[in-house]
């Protein structure tokens, strides 16, 4: 699949962590994810919604990112501190 | 599935639609009506009462809102997300739900692009009484709008959703309203806008049948639980016996992958070789991993090398490994190991002495005997024995499907009781666990 572009890439990042897949952006440091967990983070969701896991943000999944959903997040929020463990 | 916290401890909830859709096509008493019904589908099933009220005091609070609405879970116009409600234990908003009104909220629409609200708002009232979201496709729980779901006055939820709301709450002993049409209503439901002329896609369910007075087209012991089949409909004993449901589940939300005309099954089985469940119909078959029909089927009944005209019956006998396959007088022996159908069959039967000829379908079951179902009848064969054990036939209906004495004309052998265990007095209906 073609890399998402930056504007994708950004809206998929904010998608992921809104419905808990990724830990919620921390205000201070900002968001810096590597790049293995963004792509477990992507696997998690692909899952979820029935698509190929394929880790990275192809069509379908930008597509069902954009498709009409409840506000309430899949996962439970993950939690920071877990993280910085 | 999402973590699922907490649930109501009371029982009785009251709801109030507190601010209504602006600019919207469908009236108030159109948006509190399909309130009432979606809210009806869970109380249908689970040991929870739904009423409205007025004042500003009601457990779920509805509300239409837009963008940013004083929660955590801003709108964010046309699309996008939809709608919210907020699980049992939140400490300031728990059971209440919000809707996006910068949606265009349907009802019995065919605007594609609306957004039906019966249909959103049956998942919303999911998590108002404390289911998560699921990645299963067929339910209702998955967080993605997936398009209006039918009638309201029509809708049955996913088997899948029943069980995760009876594992919170229980099972609702009174028999579910909209299974048994002439079943009072407790109050007047609010009227719904008429449909239009084109009927709702799901069908009636005037079809349901009664577990006491059914003939079974089908019985199997699948994953240690009993599976009951009558037309388009099934029931479950858990491995303990416990009958999951009064109300029978409908086969086609369950077992995905039938064709939807299918009105019915001749038998069914669990092959040892793997686990799989093999679906017969006619001269074809279905093999299911887990509830998911395989790729590739259905297949014509011959790669069994039986001949066309169906098969009555399907059970793997575990004394030697071997299934056998009944029909009218005869019966085959088939080696699922090796795919192939024993020399020397169809032979004649009984193969089991005392146990009848033609069979409605047979299973083994988790005490070791064989069991044989014919009518409203069954018979139970100890493991290792080719004799019916003395006292059967007994009632089907009262020994396993928690009916009271049978009835009228229903022939009942010996003295003996149903299994061991068994009080006479009441139905023993377990909520389900598994």
């Amino acid at each position: 699949a073609p890399a998402p572009r930056a504007e994708e890439l950004s809206l998929g990042m904010e998608w992921l962590s809104r419905f808990g897949y990724l830990p919620a952006a921390d205000p201070a440091t900002g968001q810096l994810q590597t790049q293995e967990e963004l792509s477990k983070a992507i696997s998690a969701m692909q899952q979820f919604g029935g698509l190929e896991a394929t880790g990275v943000l192809d069509p379908a999944t930008l597509a069902l990112m954009r498709t009409p959903r409840c506000s309430l997040p899949d996962l439970p929020p993950v939690a920071r501190s877990r993280r910085r463990r | 599935q999402a973590q699922a916290p907490t649930k109501w401890s009371k029982r009785n909830l009251s709801w109030r639609v507190r601010t209504f859709p602006r600019d919207s096509p469908l009236g108030r008493d159109t948006v509190r009506a399909l309130m009432y019904y979606a809210l009806k589908v869970w109380s249908d099933i689970a040991p929870l009462n739904f009423h409205e009220v007025a004042g500003s005091t009601a457990d779920l609070q509805i509300d239409f809102s837009r963008a940013e609405h004083n929660d955590r879970y801003p709108f964010d116009g046309p699309g996008g997300t939809v709608a919210h409600a907020f699980f049992p234990g939140d400490r300031h908003a728990a059971g209440d739900a919000h809707f996006d009104d910068d949606e265009a909220w349907t009802f019995r629409s065919a605007d594609a692009h609306g957004m039906d609200l019966f249909a959103v708002a049956v998942h919303e009232f999911g998590h108002a009484i404390g289911l998560g979201h699921v990645a299963a496709t067929g339910s209702i729980m998955q967080p993605y709008y997936q398009g209006p779901v039918g009638d309201p006055l029509r809708y049955g939820l996913p088997y899948e959703d029943r069980v995760r709301v009876w594992q919170l709450y229980g099972v609702r002993d009174s028999v579910s309203p909209t299974a048994q049409p002439d079943t009072p209503e407790p109050e007047e439901p609010p009227p719904l806008p008429e449909p239009p002329d084109n009927r709702s896609s799901t069908a009636p369910q005037r079809d349901v049948p009664h577990r006491c007075s059914a003939h079974f087209d089908a019985v199997a012991q699948i994953r240690g639980e009993a599976f009951f089949f009558k037309g388009r409909y099934f029931w479950r004993l858990t491995r303990d016996r416990h009958l999951v449901s009064l109300q029978p589940a409908q086969m086609h939300r369950f077992w995905r992958g039938l064709p939807r005309h299918l009105d019915g099954v001749d038998a069914v089985y669990e092959r040892t070789s793997d686990h799989k469940i093999v679906f017969f119909r006619g001269d074809r078959y279905w093999v299911f991993k887990d509830n998911n029909v395989e790729e590739g089927y259905p297949r014509p009944i011959s790669d069994f090398s039986l001949p066309p005209g169906g098969v009555d019956a399907a059970f793997a006998w575990a004394h030697n490994d071997r299934t056998y396959f009944f029909k009218d007088q005869l019966y085959w022996r088939y080696d699922d190991h090796t795919r192939s159908m024993d020399p020397g069959y169809p032979a004649q039967g009984p193969l089991w002495r005392g146990v009848p000829s033609r069979l409605d379908d047979a299973m083994r079951w988790s005490d070791g005997a064989s069991y044989f179902f014919r009518g409203r009848e069954y018979w139970k064969v100890l493991d290792g024995e080719l004799e019916a054990a003395a006292g059967y036939p007994q009632s089907t209906a009262r020994d396993w499907l928690v009916c009271g004495e049978p009835r009228a004309g229903v022939s009942v052998g010996g003295a003996q009781g149903g299994p061991q265990g068994r009080t006479q007095d009441g139905p023993a209906v377990c909520s389900c666990s598994a």
